[in-house]
C-alpha cells in the first residue's frame, strides 16, 4: 500500500 | 519581505505541494525596507488586485509597520497623476511560514522545462502517480495505468544528445530519450509523486528554458525553476509504503 504523505511531516511552521 | 527582496510562500489544502518563490529586490525600479516584515495574504485577492494592471503600469507595494493591510498603487507610466489604490488586508494563517531545512540532495538533474511540462502531461493521463528515478546513468519517470496495465516511460539519458520517440506496441514503454545537460549525482534515488502536482509545477515553464529536479530518499521532491530576478521552487510531498 502507498500513502500521500504530509508536507508538515517533513517542514515545520515558525 | 527582507533586505534581498520578497519571498512568497503557499501551500496548498492537503499539505501536498508547497511554492517558495522569491523574487530579488533587483527586480523592482525602487525596494526600500526598514525592517523584515511578514504579511498572510489571500493569494486570489492578490491576484485580482494585479490583474487590474496593464503590462506598462507601475505597481507599488505598500505596508507600514503593524500594517493590516497591503496597500497596491497602480499608476500608468505616461500619466503619473491617474493612480488607483487598492487594500488587500492582511489573514490569519495561524503560523507565519514553513521553514524548510536545506538538506543536501542525492540526485539532480537539469532539462529542457518544455519537455518536463510534455513528460508530466502525458504521464498524468497514465496514472494518477509516477515513479521518479535517478541512476548514474541518468533520469527515469514511469507512471502505470493499474487498469490496462500501460506503462509510459520518459528516459533521461547523461551525456546523449539523441532525441527519439519509441511507440509501445506489444507493451514496451513508450519512451523519450532526451538531451539532458547539466547533472550531479551522488546517488541512486528514487521517488513516487502525485502526476497531478507535478503538472501543476510544470505549468511554470514560460519562466525559465530550463528545470532542475532534485530528490534525497523519503524527503519531498524538488522542483526548481531559475531566473534573473530570482527562483520558484516547488516541494512536492512523496508516496510512500504505508
Amino acid at each position: 500500500l502507498v500513502a500521500q504523505s504530509d508536507l508538515l511531516d517533513y517542514y515545520k511552521p515558525k | 519581505c527582507s533586505k534581498e527582496g520578497i519571498m512568497l510562500q503557499g501551500m496548498d489544502e492537503f499539505h501536498i505541494s508547497l511554492v517558495e518563490f522569491f523574487l530579488s529586490k533587483r527586480s523592482f525600479e525602487s525596494y526600500a525596507l526598514c525592517h523584515d516584515l511578514c504579511m498572510s495574504l489571500p493569494i486570489d485577492s492578490l491576484a485580482t488586485v494585479l490583474k487590474k494592471a496593464n503590462d506598462d503600469d507601475v505597481c507599488t507595494l505598500k505596508a507600514g509597520h503593524k500594517a493590516k493591510v497591503l496597500t497596491v498603487a497602480i499608476e500608468t507610466r505616461d500619466q503619473p497623476w491617474l493612480v488607483s489604490k487598492h487594500d488587500v488586508p492582511f489573514i490569519d494563517l495561524g503560523s507565519e511560514y514553513l521553514v524548510i531545512s536545506r538538506i543536501p540532495y542525492d540526485a539532480k538533474i537539469t532539462v529542457w522545462s518544455t519537455r518536463f511540462a510534455r513528460l508530466a502531461h502525458e504521464l498524468h493521463q497514465l496514472s494518477g502517480s509516477l515513479d521518479i528515478q535517478i541512476i548514474h546513468e541518468g533520469a527515469r519517470f514511469t507512471a502505470l495505468d493499474e487498469g490496462s496495465g500501460k506503462k509510459g516511460c520518459f528516459i533521461f539519458r547523461r551525456a546523449k544528445v539523441v532525441d527519439e520517440y519509441r511507440d509501445s506496441e506489444d507493451d514496451e514503454p513508450a519512451g523519450a530519450i532526451i538531451h539532458e545537460f547539466h547533472r550531479y549525482f551522488h546517488k541512486a534515488t528514487s521517488l513516487r509523486v502525485s502526476t497531478k502536482y507535478l503538472v501543476h509545477a510544470s505549468k511554470r515553464a514560460p519562466l525559465s528554458s530550463k528545470v532542475s529536479v532534485l530528490m534525497k530518499e523519503d524527503q519531498p521532491l524538488l522542483v526548481q525553476y531559475d531566473f534573473y530576478e530570482g527562483v520558484l521552487k516547488f516541494y512536492i510531498a512523496p508516496r510512500i509504503a504505508d
